[in-house]
């Protein structure tokens, strides 16, 4: 575990002694190795360290504490600092809220709005799910599946090639039909692919949402910090959706993201049933990134 | 000219951030880097130019190519008819899709493909393919949704060899390799086909995200231990992501890599080609 390697870098530093520049360096570079191996970016894994040193340096190593023990107490803290802070909210007040749900193909977006409107209707709303991905074979059959489930309404239009029209009608539908909450589901789409990323910001100019959770899978590499700014750039997303962590990926994608783009992660997905959404922990999150 | 036998720190540290950078791992970079080292010791270089086609060459020394089973002009091995070709992978990686592109590519070459859609459990699985079916004209084996899948690949082979098909592509639901009863049922399903053909399935084609970071090392180890796996897809290789991950894998498994995505349409499948791949690396 990552507390016994930091404790074979500190084997010389015992009783009354201070953590310094000279005893830290062989642990700074375990925590960082740790954190690329666990896919958090690069760079970000080595600000996050020197953070990390600036934080342990001049500390006391109390007696009843080990070093290492100690080094991966304030990692851990720290991660989970980073990673949780800001206390999030989930806005769905609104005639009728509506929430966006964008990011990169196969991330578990369908599946998510699924799971989504099934939390809501649980929570006493009447959401509406809308069908606004256009291109993908059978999308709109594989929503109204997941609606069927669930017991929840599907809005589409087969023959509508416009996907901001069909989120535009699908907010009249809404009112219509007094469904409080509309989730729109849209294409998986590159952060590079200029056409694609203008339909999704026009789907926002158009609907003008209360709530735009990117999703993301979190098993995602290095590449995670140039999608998640690409999308917050065009998109200014109010919260992020961890993906399948019923794998047994670290997640360093998770840090990556919050570090770069600053928006709180709102919620975690952990299986393919429609009752797995849960709740995001930072501290589980920051365990589980330093394995 | 006497040439440089050690490189420089500085031209080390921007490797292995371009390295790292690519998803190709510290334990993979750290021996890279350590190839290159030697090999300069050995070679001596005079400038960058030369230090890049030996770092080139060392990066693709690690691909496993074997000319026997490249898909080079969508053939597929004399004597094997059909070809079976399994896909698996985790969810939502591009598995449906891939084989569509593969259906189509193979029609194109002239093969009769048939297709088995053994996913029965995600929603609107079969329909997706059928989708695929229709856009490529490839007959599909199907049955409803909740259907054993190892019956449907059971059923799709025997129908394969009933009406002399080239080529058998059966879909596979996504699944977590950590989910033992799934992987089990992957085992299950490549028995099944084994029943009908004894050396099948020819090939089980693992398909991994581009985007994917370390965890494709443990997809492919519990997939290999599973299954078998026999080549490597890396799909969404059109967005920013460079794949290196299969650089690890490559190392450890020795598992070539055969195709590339490149896009959702049916045209968007490539034939690895690991010069290509190794100057994407570095772009
Ligand atoms: N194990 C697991 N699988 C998931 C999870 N979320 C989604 N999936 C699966 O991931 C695959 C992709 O999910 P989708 O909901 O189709 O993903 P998407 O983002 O809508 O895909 P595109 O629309 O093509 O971009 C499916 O097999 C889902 O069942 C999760 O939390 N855990
Ligand atoms: N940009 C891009 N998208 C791709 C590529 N390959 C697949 N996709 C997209 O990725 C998403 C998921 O593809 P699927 O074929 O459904 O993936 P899958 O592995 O069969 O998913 P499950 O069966 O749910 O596990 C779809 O939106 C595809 O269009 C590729 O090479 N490039
Ligand atoms: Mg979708
Ligand atoms: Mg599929």
């Amino acid at each position: 575990s990552l507390s016994e390697r930091l404790e074979g870098a500190f084997k010389n530093l015992k009783g009354e002694a201070k953590i310094t520049e000279l005893n830290i360096a062989a642990t700074v570079k375990e925590i960082r190795r740790a954190l690329v191996d666990a896919d958090v970016n690069y760079k970000i894994a080595k600000e996050f360290t020197d953070k990390v040193k600036d934080i342990a340096l001049g500390t006391k190593v109390i007696n009843a504490v080990s070093p290492g023990q100690l080094m991966t107490k304030i990692v851990k803290d720290e991660l989970a600092n980073l990673m949780g802070g800001t206390e999030s909210s989930f806005n769905i007040t609104g005639n009728p809220a509506v929430i966006l749900i964008a990011g990169l193909q196969g991330s578990g977006k369908t599946t998510f709005s699924g799971k989504l409107a099934n939390y809501l209707k649980s929570k006493g709303k009447s959401p509406l799910l809308v069908a606004a991905d256009i291109y993908r074979p059978a999308a709109i059959d594989q929503l109204m599946v997941l609606g069927g489930q669930v017991g929840v309404e599907v809005y589409s239009e087969r023959e509508n090639k416009n996907a901001v029209e069909i989120a535009q009608n699908a907010i009249k539908e809404a009112r219509a039909k007094n469904k409080n909450v509309v989730i729109i589901d849209t294409a998986g789409r590159l952060a590079v692919d200029e056409v694609m990323m203008t339909e999704v910001a026009n789907i926002k100019s158009a609907v003008n949402p209360h709530e735009i959770l990117f999703v993301v899978d979190s098993m995602t590499g290095q590449d995670a910090v140039n999608t998640a700014k690409a999308f917050n750039e065009r998109l200014d997303f109010s919260g992020v959706v961890l993906t399948k962590l019923d794998g047994d990926t670290r997640g360093g994608a998770a840090l990556s993201i919050k570090y770069t783009v600053e928006k709180p992660i709102k919620f975690v997905s952990s299986g393919e049933k429609l009752d797995t959404l849960d709740v995001f922990y930072p501290e589980r999150m920051a365990q589980r990134i330093l394995g | 000219i006497a040439g440089k036998s050690t490189v420089d720190e500085e031209v080390l540290d921007q490797l292995e951030e371009a390295l790292i950078g690519a998803d190709v791992g510290l334990d993979t970079t750290i021996e890279i880097i350590k190839r290159i080292e030697d090999r300069v010791a050995r070679d001596k270089y005079v400038n960058t130019s030369e230090l890049n086609s030996i770092l080139q060459d060392e990066i693709r020394a690690m691909l496993v190519v074997s000319p026997e089973n490249s898909y080079k002009d969508f053939s597929t091995p004399a004597g094997k008819k059909p070809y079976v070709i399994l896909v698996v992978g985790v969810n939502g990686v591009g598995k449906t899709t891939t084989i569509g592109k593969l259906a189509y590519n193979f029609t194109k070459a002239g093969k009769n493909v048939l297709l088995g859609a053994a996913d029965t459990f995600r929603a609107a699985a079969v329909d997706q393919l059928t989708i695929w079916s229709d856009r490529t004209g490839v007959p599909i084996v199907k049955q409803p949704m909740g259907s054993d899948p190892g019956a449907v690949a059971f059923d799709t082979v025997q129908s394969g060899v009933a009406r002399g098909s080239d080529v058998i592509i059966i879909d596979t639901a996504g699944r977590l390799h950590n989910k033992i009863y799934l992987m089990e049922e992957l085992g299950k399903i490549k028995r099944v086909v084994q029943k009908v053909i004894p050396d099948a399935p020819h090939e089980v084609l693992l398909v991994l995200d581009g985007s994917t970071g370390q965890n494709a090392v443990e997809q492919a180890k519990q997939f290999t231990a599973a299954t078998d796996v026999t080549a490597l897809a890396i799909t969404k290789l059109d967005g920013t992501a460079k794949g290196g991950v299969v650089l690890a894998i490559a190392n450890q498994f020795k598992i070539p890599v055969k195709f590339i995505g490149v896009g959702e349409k049916m045209e968007d499948l490539l034939i690895f080609d690991k010069h290509e791949f190794v100057d994407s690396l570095f772009k």
